[in-house]
């Protein structure tokens, strides 16, 4: 259960100031699957640093299952991302020089995973996601879509209770892509928690509900299109 | 013109060894528009590399106007292909602590174009990709889509003889990404050559042609799908 409530971020350049979300309302439900559409360069990916504890609010509140997230230290909201929130990053942000097997175990390794069994979890998930050939691969070594599924592996290999997607099909082509929204139905089924942002319209109808944003701002209605 | 006779590139990695591409025969003629479609990691962005004098078959050749480019040395390389080819890099590629205008005006530099005109230049494309205000914004300042903008503006800026574009829209929006496909026309329509790997089977269809790659080969009647 995820609440932003009047929540802005202001980004400061050091030469200009950029409001990349402004008095944004949003409430998650436990077990939904929402959607976030909207323009490049209109926030999506702010909010969603927001949401996974990576980035804090410049005024406004983000309250996640109950605790308004600004009474958590770093070392408690650190904690929090491990324990229950997986994120896939719009770049992927793969650990330069470590293989794919070893990136996707690391997640497990915070969750004090004995390493026999991460390295075994982590094997399965890239399975799942057809790199079951590629476990050895580092990043430099991988293509662009196999960067992209590895990002999702990591995330998915925890089986967190909320997961939070940034664009990840925006480099795979269609068969795999569909492959990933399933696996993303499959974890919802489950009763997780799932946001997802996309510039796909076909992805984006996966979800139980879809949340417009244009500018900063979130769309009263739901109607601005992408 | 660009043709591929039989090119074969293997990766090495020390562990295992990866055909990336197998027996490769293409022509692109000059002015031709093409796209190359395919799955996740069958070798597109590797034939790419290859097409834009950045990586070398491992065998067979590649003849680029006439000149196979084996022959040529690396500085040789270098100038061909800041004289006559754009390349759009499937992950950006862009200048790390450098403002989107620096980025994209670099290319001129290499071409001895005098700063106030490359400046002059690098602003007017990043307009037309909607970045107007985004000029001093380095790429940690950017949106995800805004970055493959930057990327995109800084191959079109030297308004190149060949462009070769890896997956330019997967980070834009519909809106964003038709203005990229109606740039890439514009350009075409003053007789330049493009290649595009896209896995948007909707930008393909702005190609005169498409190729389909499947496991490093490509399909000989164009019909495998993506
Ligand atoms: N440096 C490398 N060492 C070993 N294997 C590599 C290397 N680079 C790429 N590969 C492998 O070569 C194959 C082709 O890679 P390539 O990047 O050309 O695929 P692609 O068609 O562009 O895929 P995508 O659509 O995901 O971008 C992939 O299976 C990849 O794992
Ligand atoms: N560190 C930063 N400093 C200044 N401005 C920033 C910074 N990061 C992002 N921005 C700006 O904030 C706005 C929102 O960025 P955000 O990454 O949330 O967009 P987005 O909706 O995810 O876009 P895309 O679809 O292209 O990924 C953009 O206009 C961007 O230029
Ligand atoms: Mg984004
Ligand atoms: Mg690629």
């Amino acid at each position: 259960i995820l609440q932003l409530e009047r929540v802005s971020r202001i980004y400061d350049t050091g030469k200009v100031l950029v409001p990349a979300l402004q008095d944004v309302d949003l409430t998650v439900d436990r077990g939904e699957f929402l959607a976030i559409v909207g323009p490049s360069g209109s926030g999506k990916s702010t909010m969603m640093h927001i949401l996974g504890c990576l980035d804090r609010p410049t005024s406004g509140r983000y309250v996640l299952d109950g605790t308004p997230v600004e009474e958590l230290d770093d070392d408690a909201l650190a904690a929090v991302r491990s324990r229950s929130i997986g994120f896939i990053f719009q770049s992927y942000n793969l650990l330069p020089r470590t293989s794919a097997l070893e990136n996707v175990a690391t997640p497990l390794a915070y969750q004090g995973v004995p390493r026999r069994e991460r390295l075994e979890r982590a094997r399965a998930a890239l399975t799942l996601l057809g790199l079951g050939d590629r476990l050895d691969h580092e990043p430099t070594e991988l293509s662009g879509g196999q960067q992209q599924r590895v990002g999702i592996a990591r995330a998915l290999v925890t089986e967190p209770a909320v997961l939070l997607a940034d664009e990840p099909t925006g480099n795979l082509d269609s068969h795999a892509g569909a492959e990933v929204i399933e696996l993303f139905r499959q974890l919802h089924a489950t009763g997780r928690t799932i946001v997802l942002i996309t510039h796909d319209l076909e992805v984006a109808e996966a979800a139980d509900r879809q949340v417009h944003i244009r500018d900063g701002r979130i769309a009263p209605d739901g109607r601005i299109a992408a």
